[in-house]
């Protein structure tokens, strides 16, 4: 029995046990960006380890803050990603990226772009809760960005970006509904987390969509090859799809992966507060969870994951919990009744290969 | 002269509003996204280093190795600063990989350099933030279209927070 998701709710759904922690003997780092002004407070991660932390080895404080931390009102989302990306990936440097403090005439997910660009030693995770409708950005803009994580995964980085929390989103085109997708969730150089939440919110069992879990096919980017097998094989056989007139069927499907979604506790301005929902949640998750493959990895003397998708789905997301049942939500009409993709077996546009079973991931990831 | 951006969205999100237009002596800080080379080459070693069957894989670059197969064209770095420079633009800085050039500019420089760019004070989102946008397009010289992709600080604004309490359970919620 729990009240909500706490990092022992995480640890015990995804086999994480006590020993499942960084080794504190590596170059391993990870990394959590927001572009939201927030603040993180010190103080919080302290209290949130004290009330939830004490079963398993933690950091006691971030490592590396790039940009100001100001003394203002620390954030929601800023709390959640700092405090869930060291649970899951516990005893493991982590970086803070905040952009409070840039010039008015700046944009700040630009900016954490330009970093990227010109720092030779950066965390090999980085998770990211930033997205915009694809179409609300230019094409020059969503290519460019696009080439500037190409760039980072040929450095190897691993990024991680929420799938968004409007399910398969909905716009009105020439008068006609049509599913919204998000970007940079769409691109096909990084790695989407969708959301789920468990089939009784009281228990730990097994999990089902969470209803706000962005999903669905890019209007930018073409479907890359890496996951051509697994989305047509969902095309063809998923019993509940929308009419094709709502989504470009030939586009980058996302998510690739998904993780607890809803219902966490955080802690923020010495508060702890209940139920705290969104991907902002699950991402920091399956980006802790990947930076414990990348300890053993590292441990083992082999390369960090990098770019994880060709293996992903070449793998046939082996070493993930299968999501099968649920629906994300869409546009409110007649024709689809507020409801957009349904999850199913294998890949699907809702929660991806699934959710993270770390004995069984770590297996199908260390090696080679 | 063209638009680089004619499909950025530039209607104010909701919960933003317009403070007025920006003093012509204000400072802006503005990024310009240079023209890179042999992506068709980065492509390859990206599927090169993350597919497990090949022989490359794990074996990634560095960034200074990054920065030596994207970096723009030495025209298109004489083209651009050469262009900055006449606009008055000062304390320029770049990164690593060259494809980025960060400057400082007056209002007044910065709309005779965008054609069309007219920049205002913006207030909202969750933590009431201040922005300098521009609601108009903005446009640059022809002779620039193979060299800079866009410019950043102009349309878009900071995203908003999508985290939510939802107070019950979501199946719950469901059930009901």
């Amino acid at each position: 029995l729990h009240l909500g998701v706490t990092p022992s709710v995480i640890r015990q759904r995804y086999n994480l046990t006590a020993r499942d922690v960084g080794s504190g003997t590596t170059n391993n780092s990870q990394a959590c960006a927001q572009f939201l002004e927030q603040y993180f407070h010190d103080s919080d991660l302290i209290k949130f380890m004290r009330l939830f932390g004490e079963s398993f080895v933690h950091q006691k404080s971030v490592a590396h803050v790039v940009g100001q931390q100001g003394k203002g009102l620390a954030g929601i989302e800023a709390s959640l990603d700092v405090q869930y990306l060291m649970s899951a990936g516990a005893n493991i440097s982590t970086w803070v990226y905040s952009s409070p403090g840039r010039h008015e005439a700046q944009e700040p997910f630009l900016q954490w772009l330009l970093l990227l660009s010109n720092e030779s030693s950066l965390p090999h995770v980085h998770t990211v809760s930033y997205g915009d409708d694809e179409d609300s950005l230019s094409s020059a803009y969503i290519q460019r960005v696009n080439t500037e994580f190409m760039k980072a995964a040929a450095r190897g980085l691993t990024l991680l970006f929420a799938s968004g929390d409007s399910g398969a989103g909905c716009w009105s085109v020439s008068g006609k509904h049509r599913f919204r997708p998000s970007f940079p969730a769409s691109s096909p150089y990084v790695t989407t987390v969708g959301g789920t939440c468990f089939q009784n919110p009281f228990f730990i069992t097994n999990e089902i969509v969470d209803y706000i879990s962005g999903g669905g096919f890019s209007n930018v980017f073409p479907r890359p090859s890496y996951q051509e097998e697994a989305v047509v094989q969902f095309l063809k056989s998923s019993p509940h799809l929308p009419p094709s007139t709502y989504f470009n069927t030939s586009g980058r499907a996302y998510p690739d992966v998904a993780a607890l979604s809803d219902g966490y506790w955080v802690v923020s301005n010495s508060m702890p507060i209940p139920w705290v929902s969104g991907t902002s949640a699950s991402t920091p998750v399956f980006g802790g969870i990947l930076s414990l493959i990348n300890e053993h990895r590292i441990l083992s003397g082999r390369p960090t994951l990098g770019f994880l998708n060709p293996r992903l789905y070449q793998q046939h997301g082996a070493g993930l919990f299968d999501v099968t049942h649920g629906c994300h939500e869409s546009c409110l009409n007649e024709e689809v009744e507020g409801q957009g993709f349904c999850s199913g077996p294998g890949w699907d546009p809702v929660t991806g290969w699934g959710t993270p079973n770390f004995p069984a991931l770590l297996k199908t990831l260390l090696n080679p | 002269s063209y638009n680089p951006e004619p499909d950025q969205r530039r209607t104010l999100p909701p919960g933003w509003v317009s403070l007025g237009r920006v003093d012509p002596e204000e400072e802006l800080s503005l990024t310009f996204a240079l023209r890179q080379q042999n992506l068709e080459r980065l492509s390859e070693l990206v599927q090169a280093v993350s597919d497990p069957g090949s022989p490359r894989y794990g074996k990634y670059l560095t960034l200074e190795d990054v920065a030596e197969l994207i970096q723009p064209s030495p025209l298109t770095l004489h083209t651009v600063q050469k262009w900055l420079l006449a606009a008055g633009a000062w304390n320029c800085h770049s990164v690593t990989t060259m494809d980025f050039l960060t400057c400082s500019l007056s209002v007044r420089q910065a709309e005779l350099l965008l054609l069309g760019a007219e920049f205002h004070h913006f207030v909202g989102g969750p933590t009431k933030t201040h922005v300098v946008r521009s609601p108009h397009p903005y446009q640059l010289p022809q002779a620039l279209a193979p060299h800079v992709d866009f410019v950043g600080g102009l349309h878009r604004f900071p995203p908003t927070s999508s985290v939510r309490q939802r107070p019950e359970p979501q199946v719950a919620r469901t059930i009901g």
